[in-house]
């Protein structure tokens, strides 16, 4: 399971650091003020008084163990533009960053973020998009059962064409698209004479635990 | 195409209409503040300056024109509930509100909007979800050229089955489930031999204008 460190637990930190948890992910959460940690210290696996901004403190963390860090500091802009800064020195994985503005976004993505968040207008562009037309997030309740997933094919799968895999009838998942490897883009809709390789990542829609089946 | 009203022209509304006039839907944006709808004068189809919380303002609109109404009128809670509450009596299809609060969210829904949004939670849980394990709107950036539609079936799909009508060879889009009407749930990935009736919804994935050709 992967495992996130979450730094800043306003209103936007702590309803992620919750929601991972909740879905099974080992959480370090992260602030400076000691209230935000007592909040949060029965919910979350590990929690850690602390300024972010200060790199012998991050340096303590084993950065590189994260798959990622997620970090909502506030309207202090400095703060989180310091906190990336160090993050990327240290060699984190991903760098997210909840943003105030598009300046500072920019700011953000120079020294480091990897993604950065501003909720209300991205939040606004998905409620457009799917008021325009729909989208399948709207029929896959995130909380749901069903979910779409990457997969990476265990050995059993590699050169094995898709009919012969028959994903569907008897492994229950349905492929939406193959993913050739990091920037090799989409095989929307593969055909039946498909043979899956080497490298191949399995974009796959089913229920949560045919989709762990597959992996095991 | 559709037609919405978006209701306070803040960051979150002001983005919304944008974004739905990009998509080619009809927006009326309303805002009681002069400064605002000048700014949006030019990029919007239809901008009114009036207060939204006067009964006989809304009146005017032909409110069951719309699809749907967007609002979000800043910190004061009052002015959108009032609004909600209006816009429920004028027999408005869709209500979609910016809550302040989960309690402002649950007032909003009992005097009749249909959807609320808290974009801080609602994004920190949408990252939580596609940090813990992928979701397909990452693979399909909402603005590029694949799309996840409903598609009501075209008369001639009426009675045929999936193995007859060939969607990805014949027509280039993917069956993803097929909707059995409203509330009466999914069925995800149908074998070939399922039969469309009248009254299914298919959901497909697809270019737009592959999509747009099947409803032709
Ligand atoms: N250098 C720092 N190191 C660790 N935590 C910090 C640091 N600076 C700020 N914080 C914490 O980040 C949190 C920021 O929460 P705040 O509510 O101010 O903003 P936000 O997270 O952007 O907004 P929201 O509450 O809407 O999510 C606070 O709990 C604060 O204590
Ligand atoms: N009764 C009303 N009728 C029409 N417009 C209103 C009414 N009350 C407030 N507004 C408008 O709603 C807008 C609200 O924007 P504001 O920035 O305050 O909040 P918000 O939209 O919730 O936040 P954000 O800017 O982050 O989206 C303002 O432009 C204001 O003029």
């Amino acid at each position: 399971s992967r495992e996130f460190a979450v730094i800043g637990l306003g209103n936007f930190g702590s309803a992620v650091a919750a929601e991972l948890s909740g879905l099974k992910c080992k959480v370090t959460a992260i602030d400076v003020n000691k209230t935000r940690i007592q909040e949060l210290q029965n919910k979350i696996h590990l929690v850690i008084l602390g300024n972010a901004t200060e790199r012998a403190f991050l340096e303590q963390l084993e950065v590189e163990k994260f798959d990622g860090f997620i970090i909502s500091t506030g309207t202090d802009s400095h703060a989180s533009i310091l906190i990336s800064l160090h993050l990327k020195e240290l060699g984190a994985k991903k760098i997210i960053v909840k943003a105030n503005s598009e300046d500072h976004a920019k700011i953000l993505r120079k020294v480091g973020a990897t993604e950065t968040i501003i909720p209300e207008k991205q939040m606004a562009i998905r409620l457009a998009h799917s008021l325009a037309a729909s989208n399948l997030v709207d029929y896959l309740p995130l909380t749901g059962e069903f979910c779409v997933a990457e997969i990476t094919p265990p050995p059993k799968f590699i050169d094995k064409s898709l009919l012969e895999l028959k994903l569907r009838k008897k492994h229950n998942i349905q492929l939406i698209a193959i993913k050739g490897g990091p920037d090799k883009g989409f095989t929307y809709g593969p055909g039946g004479d498909y043979r899956i390789k080497e490298g191949d990542i399995l974009v796959a829609l089913g229920r949560r635990e045919d989709i762990d089946k597959i992996q095991e």
